[in-house]
């Protein structure tokens, strides 16, 4: 399952 | 993207918007710590490394650029230009930031998602971003006059990491696996700093005084 990251946000 | 995000980013670039503005216009930093806009373009610059290998969407590079770009030129115009650096107290701005970088380094070092160089460039500047306030704060009590675009800067700055806080409750109820606890825990931590500016801001904004931290 792919990671939902937070280094999409700013 | 949630609308709190949204907030948050909107608020964020208010709050450079608001400092530039004032430094561009008025020609003055009287009252801004340099050591607080250094420590925001090394935050920008240690976590946009990959503005150049990961495109996310338009938004993101855009306000990438924008917060690198006012960062570094707010830190220029302090620092080298001819009438605005008059206006710096650099007596008064004596916050040893090089102690809150070393620190926020070795935890980075330790305490990451992953042990590779732009994670850990990236966990430093979450770490780094958390207290870097501090050198702005210890300022404005110094100097006891605070001016209201300053009191705004540091109102809006504080204000965009609370409306991310709730990004991240959103998000971990409306996407599996966004666990981030370092995300999560910094942008805590940094709230919390503002909590005591917060309580005088809201106070002088009540009273409709003139916005004074206790020394």
């Amino acid at each position: 399952t792919d990671r939902e990251s937070t280094h999409d946000e700013l | 993207m949630n609308i709190f995000r949204l907030a948050g980013d909107m608020t964020h670039l208010a709050s450079v918007l608001v400092l530039l503005l004032k430094i561009h216009t008025i020609k003055s930093c009287a009252g801004v710590s340099l050591k607080t806009q250094e420590l925001y373009a090394l935050v920008f610059a240690t976590r946009y490394l990959d503005i150049v290998t990961d495109f996310i969407s338009v938004y993101n590079t855009v306000m990438k650029l924008i917060f690198l770009g006012s960062s570094f030129s707010i830190v220029w115009y302090i620092r080298h230009h001819r009438v605005v650096r008059r206006s710096y107290d650099k007596d008064q701005d004596t916050f040893r930031h090089y102690l809150l970088m070393i620190p926020c380094m070795l935890l980075a070092l330790f305490v990451h998602e992953k042990f590779t160089f732009k994670e850990v460039m990236w966990t430093f500047s979450l770490y780094l971003e958390a207290v870097a306030i501090l050198p702005q704060l210890v300022l404005l009590q110094r100097t006891r006059n605070i001016d209201n675009l300053t009191g705004q800067y540091v109102f809006l700055l504080g204000a965009y990491r609370g409306l991310y806080i709730f990004n991240w409750i959103y998000r971990y109820f409306t996407e599996p696996h966004f666990v981030h606890w370092i995300t999560w825990i910094a942008g805590v931590v940094q709230t919390l700093l503002y909590a005591d500016f917060f309580y005088y801001y809201f106070e002088s904004w009540k009273n409709n005084v003139r916005l004074q931290l206790p020394a």
